[in-house]
């Protein structure tokens, strides 16, 4: 099934 | 001052239907280019941004840069309110404190006022790096949801896979599993209601999802008659609708992956 990631792991703040 | 004129007022209302379950409270992003929202859903999994360029409105003007604060909530609930031919304008002060809406309607005999309490959000804007997707799927908009709706029968994640010959949508739980496979089609006679499957490949993929998710993206469907899903190995996928033709809305979700 897998675990869910997070955005903030994917997409850094500016 | 912030005032904006949107002829189609039922996009607003298409709009608000498709974030009001994701999204609490938003930031309306008002420029002199547009107006622009980005936020998550509360767990981080998600996130939505929507894009509505200037030139959309048949009246704009943005004196200087303000962010408008509401609950989308409530916001939808006035906005349902609009008929499917009225006008929307947004006015609001320069600290975004009170945000009226007024709806017109065709022939302009019935006019309605509507005034919503600015919130002050604090909300940080995340950097999207701009990706070279390897796999982008454009098909009907209402299929997806279909899709999405029928494979949430069997279980919580879809593996979504791209080929050279099409797409498929697996899911599996403890009932049994379902699979769904869409080849490459053209469209029905070039109608736009009737668009067909396209994939452009660069490399194949196959990621999954949480269904839960996808399934709140597909209450933008109303908006448009198809969807494009772009997706690459290990990175969140976009699922984007077209907003008219003057920007678009676009839903982001990290992808499940392998404990």
């Amino acid at each position: 099934k897998g675990s869910q990631t997070h955005l903030d792991s994917f997409f850094g703040r500016p | 001052m912030f005032e904006a004129r949107l002829p189609q007022g039922d996009l607003l209302k298409k709009i608000l239907e498709a974030v009001k379950d994701l999204v609490t409270d938003a930031n309306f992003d008002c420029s002199s280019t547009g107006i622009s929202l980005q936020a998550m859903d509360s767990s981080h999994v998600s996130l939505v941004s929507l894009l509505m360029r200037a030139d959309g409105f048949d009246h704009f003007r943005c004196d200087r840069n303000i962010s408008i604060g509401l609950n989308l909530l409530a916001m939808s609930k006035v906005v349902r309110c609009v008929g499917n031919n009225d006008a929307v304008t947004m006015k609001a002060d320069d600290n975004g404190d009170l945000v009226t809406l007024m709806f017109e309607s065709q022939d302009g005999s019935k006019v309605s006022d509507w005034q919503l309490r600015g919130l002050d959000i604090d909300s940080e804007r995340l950097g999207i790096p701009s990706t070279d997707y390897s796999s982008v799927v454009t098909m009907p908009s209402a299929e997806f949801a279909r899709i999405c709706r029928d494979l949430s029968v069997i279980g919580d994640t879809v593996v979504i896979t791209t080929t050279k010959e099409g797409v498929t949508f697996a899911s599996k739980g403890e009932l049994g599993t379902g699979k769904i496979a869409l080849r490459q089609s053209a469209a029905i006679d070039d109608d736009a209601d009737s668009p067909g499957v396209s994939i452009e490949l660069q490399e194949p993929v196959s990621q999954s999802f949480a269904l839960r998710y996808l399934s709140f993206f597909t209450k933008a469907t109303p908006l448009a008659p198809t969807v494009t899903i772009s997706m690459s190995n290990g990175v969140p996928l976009v699922v984007e609708y077209p907003v008219g033709d003057m920007g678009h809305i676009r839903f982001y979700l990290a992808p499940k992956v392998e404990d």
